[in-house]
């Protein structure tokens, strides 16, 4: 938050804005993006083609990034979460084999 | 932290492609220098700027939204840099952030993300410690914090310790210096064309360091403990109260060693047998009648060190090999099996010698392990190195060989 007394600094006008994470999509497409998806396709969980193998839900996903953040694991896209989800980050995935 | 892959040389180049509009290149490249010397001050590693059309290890550009490499930018905010793994080198600023290079929580502090870039370019993967720099979201370090110990303890993991913790930096014989580089010179008499008259300059090689001849006497010295076949391929040596590791790929040893108790955190110096069970991919370090067991290099499983008891336990145990499923302890010429799952050992009666489990095998037998289905013997007095081939059960045909010439990390 801008310190008080100090004038906050107006983004460039030509730089669009990095979309926020606001519903259960958006959190998907996060996770698939950042390593979480075990079934390794980005944003199809439940999909066809890895064979009926591979059920990565949702809940697990979050939960494993819950848990590896050392967030409440609630299996939910709670405040907390959503939270850090939407802090500046480095754009490499968090697992070096995905 | 975690370790992925690193650089088979230690001496790398990086080259600007453009800039940050309201740094200018100048002042780019200072930010970029000290980024590189966060890393350089606790690893063997050096860099410096390519000159002219010189080749570079890392190339670094500012982009925005789409720039072909399949992970296009977001605009402001999200997204800030990404960079990519030994050997690519390819390290992208989003050049829509609002980069600073103050420590005020205004803006991204450019430095800070540059060295978090040039970690993944190292070889580091990210960490889920909090306050390490390799922490994937971004969180304001003010200079004097950096490095954190996760990212000193994951750099360290790939090259090994920089002992006297200066970033080493060396200039090209025609580069324009950074203000923080070195000049290095070389001690030799020059002739230059002024007038004709000799002129001598003196100039100075950087030094080669100490640990480059101590990584040869590697291969004539004994260590305490030898073992590899992990899935990291290193073969792992403790000398004592360090660590040198050799990797097979690279064909080079660490330049330097590394505290024993930075990589195996709960062990003590002078180990005397240690081994990698390929089954359980467990570590067993041995000393006294104590044994010690990781399930990775930093992580002591809870209870250990425990102690070994029975009657005729071997103290000291001089090796710990591995055959068919089962580890052997060898200590005055015998060889004892040892139970990982009840941590006991079993010996026959008699008890089984070396020569008859490994015909060939002289008795004198001063330190051995296991690596990629081959048993490795070292004896003493006589200095040489016998391989025994698990498959064929026989020394293979040219060994023995002197020890400074005869095991694969010296070939």
């Amino acid at each position: 938050k801008p310190l008080p007394g100090k004038a906050h600094r107006p983004l460039k006008p030509s730089a669009s804005r990095a979309p926020g994470i606001k519903s259960n999509v958006d959190a998907l497409k996060f996770l698939s993006k950042f390593g979480y998806n075990e079934c390794g396709g980005s944003g199809s969980v439940q999909s066809k083609d890895t064979g009926p193998l591979c059920q990565s839900s949702f809940q697990t996903m979050l939960e494993h990034f819950q848990t590896v953040f050392h967030l409440p694991v609630t299996g939910k896209l709670d405040d907390k979460t959503l939270n850090l989800m939407n802090k500046p980050r480095c754009s490499l995935g968090d697992y070096p084999m995905g | 932290y975690s370790a992925f892959r690193p650089w088979p040389n230690t001496t790398l180049k990086w080259k600007l492609n453009n800039q940050i509009p309201t740094f200018g290149r100048e002042k780019t490249r200072i930010h970029l220098q000290e980024a590189f010397d966060d890393w350089a001050r606790y690893a063997p590693l050096k860099f410096r700027e390519a000159v002219g059309d010189e080749q570079a290890e890392f190339s670094i550009s500012f982009n925005e939204g789409n720039h072909d490499d399949g992970f296009p930018f977001d605009g402001a905010g999200g997204t800030l840099a990404h960079a990519f793994f030994p050997k690519d080198g390819k390290v992208h600023f989003d050049s829509a952030e609002e980069w600073t290079d103050k420590y005020d929580g205004f803006g991204y502090n450019f430095r800070l993300v540059a060295s978090h870039e040039i970690g993944h370019a190292l070889g580091l993967a990210h960490s889920y410690d909090q306050t390490a720099l390799m922490y994937p979201f971004y969180q304001l370090m003010q200079p004097k914090d950096l490095l954190p110990k996760d990212d000193r303890d994951g750099i360290r993991a790939l090259y090994g310790n920089n002992e006297d913790n200066q970033p080493t930096t060396f200039a090209s014989t025609t580069a324009k210096p950074l203000a923080t580089t070195t000049t290095t010179t070389t001690r030799k008499k020059k002739t230059t064309a002024k007038g004709g008259k000799t002129t001598k300059t003196t100039t100075r090689k950087p030094q080669t360091t100490q640990p480059q001849v101590l990584a040869h006497d590697r291969c004539a010295r004994y260590m305490d403990v030898v073992f590899g076949g992990g899935p990291d391929k290193w073969l792992y040596t403790l000398d004592y109260d360090l660590v040198w590791r050799y990797h097979p790929d690279f064909g080079h040893w660490d330049t330097s060693g590394i505290p024993i108790t930075d990589v195996f955190q709960g062990a003590e110096p002078h180990m005397m047998a240690g081994i990698l069970s390929p089954v359980t991919k467990k570590i067993y370090l041995f000393k006294g009648y104590r044994v010690w067991r990781f399930s990775s290099p930093n992580s002591l499983d809870s209870g250990f060190p425990r102690r070994l008891f029975g009657t005729g336990t071997p103290y000291n145990p001089i090796a710990a090999l591995y055959e068919k499923g089962h580890i052997w302890l060898l200590k005055g010429g015998l060889l004892f099996k040892f139970h990982e799952d009840k941590l006991i050992y079993e010996f026959d009666r008699p008890p089984k010698r070396i020569s008859e489990q490994f015909p060939g095998v002289p008795k004198n037998v001063r330190t051995a392990f296991t690596y990629d289905g081959k048993h490795y013997f070292f004896t003493e007095p006589d200095r040489n190195v016998y391989v025994f081939d698990t498959k064929t059960k026989r020394i293979e045909s040219d060994y023995p060989k002197p020890m400074t010439t005869g095991w694969f990390a010296c070939q």
